[in-house]
């Protein structure tokens, strides 16, 4: 049964997207089998695995809304041998639609029901706000991921995040777990993020995760070849800490 | 009459919060008579300038709901000579009751009309998402100034909030101007960023500002002081280029 893991911070800019595409070709060059789902209307994961998203006749729009199922809107192997369910600016008009259905949360977890077991992983990248796309995705999730840029602004969101995340055990779902909070874009020469990285360990402890995501460019650049960091730069700091990255979830998460 | 100024982008991470806040502290520095209105529920500017975001007692979130004036929930002379109007996470809680409300989108448009007379410049941070609050910003701004990370990412969403702007001007306000797009966190020794920076100015032309603000690990210590750039260290890249923006807006929008 494929475990359902939500990569969320309202926070822009953590490294959401660049984490959930590569931790998903990661988990691929590992021998699992990935599902990716797109909930972001910028459609950042879909291009950065190759798909054009303005192209796509189906979406996750249309399996939030009920026109198809699942299976209809997804992209079999799409790059580093991922699967896709893709988004693009459409996605934007179904906030009003899912804020107006009382089940309006329930929708993505409705849709995965009958494909969680095709899958070893289903990786959703989230908006960077806590929206009802946003909080379809912690509903329908066993495990979020938390990416923390290691600068102010970001470790400033993690207290009220975490607030988020236990009214969503309260109310939407009692089986959402905290997979772990990872450390992104982490620069060993600058003193801030060295402080911001000691702040989350002391006041999350053993909730952040042992890897860290270096800063590094070629993060950054693989996305406009269409290129998870596996497939752009194997050799990578970036390639080889989120291979570093799958093994530690697969270890504690028993994936 | 104050010039309204929306800070916009739906990417997130791009430099909003930090153009917001310091472009504010140097417009203060050249003479101007300034406020900031914070619209996203981070409330990272409204800490940014030094105040106490959950300790206030009115924030723009009771302005919008007309529990209050804008007078009433205004910090005067927060850090760096620019009046403040707090935003915190109650703020999260507007979206729904303001897209209940037909005329939802000009709250704060109505909320300024009395107070414009009173500044030069009225900035306004936005949250990274094209919500009912940045809706209302967009709304009420004669201004537009969007930044742009010098990545690939923030390079695909620029055309798409262009699309959007067009909408805002046929559909909610007929005088937004574009003041221009602003690449920020730029690096000279980094390729993409050069990349990036070429292609915005190939794609958009005259609309790309002069000013580009270099990456600089002092704008993001800053606000773990609560202090602008202008106050932390006045001599820093960071702090002479938010100096060149003012005095770039100022010639071009005559401010
Ligand atoms: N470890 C890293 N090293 C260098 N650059 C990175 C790293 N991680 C992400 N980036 C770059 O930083 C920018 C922000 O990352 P990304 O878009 O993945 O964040 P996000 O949280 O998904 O943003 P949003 O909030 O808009 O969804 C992107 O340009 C990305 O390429
Ligand atoms: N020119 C710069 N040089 C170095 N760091 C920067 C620069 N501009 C912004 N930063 C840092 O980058 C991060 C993102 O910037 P910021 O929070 O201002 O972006 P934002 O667009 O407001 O984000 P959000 O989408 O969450 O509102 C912050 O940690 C900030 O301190
Ligand atoms: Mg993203
Ligand atoms: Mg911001």
């Amino acid at each position: 049964m494929g475990r359902v893991i939500a990569v969320a911070n309202q926070k822009g800019g953590v490294g959401k997207t660049t984490t959930a595409v590569n931790l998903a070709a990661a988990f691929a060059r590992l021998g699992k089998k990935i599902l990716m789902i797109d909930m972001d209307p910028q459609g950042n994961a879909t291009v950065a695995l190759g798909v054009e998203k303005d192209e796509l006749s189906l979406t996750i729009y249309d399996v939030l809304l009920g026109e198809c199922k699942l299976n209809a809107a997804t992209i079999d192997e799409a790059q580093s041998a991922v699967a896709v369910v893709g988004a693009n600016g459409d996605l934007t008009a179904a906030e009003v639609t899912l804020t107006e259905d009382e089940a309006g949360t329930l929708k993505l977890k409705k849709a995965l029901k009958k494909v969680r077991k095709k899958y070893d992983v289903i990786l959703i990248d989230c908006p960077p706000t806590l929206n009802m796309l946003t909080l379809n995705a912690l509903a329908a999730a066993d495990g979020l991921l938390v990416p923390v840029q290691c600068e102010y602004f970001a470790l400033e969101g993690v207290a009220a995040l975490m607030d988020t995340v236990e009214v969503v055990q309260e109310n939407l779902n009692p089986d959402l777990a905290l997979d772990g909070l990872l450390r992104t874009m982490h620069d060993r020469r600058n003193n801030l993020a060295n402080d911001v990285s000691n702040e989350l360990v002391s006041h999350f402890g053993m909730k952040v995760l042992q890897t860290i995501i270096p800063r590094n460019v070629r993060l950054a650049e693989a996305p406009s070849y269409g290129e998870s960091i596996l497939d752009y730069d194997a050799k990578s700091n970036g390639a080889v800490a989120y291979l570093a990255l799958a093994n530690e979830l697969i270890r504690k998460r028993k994936i």
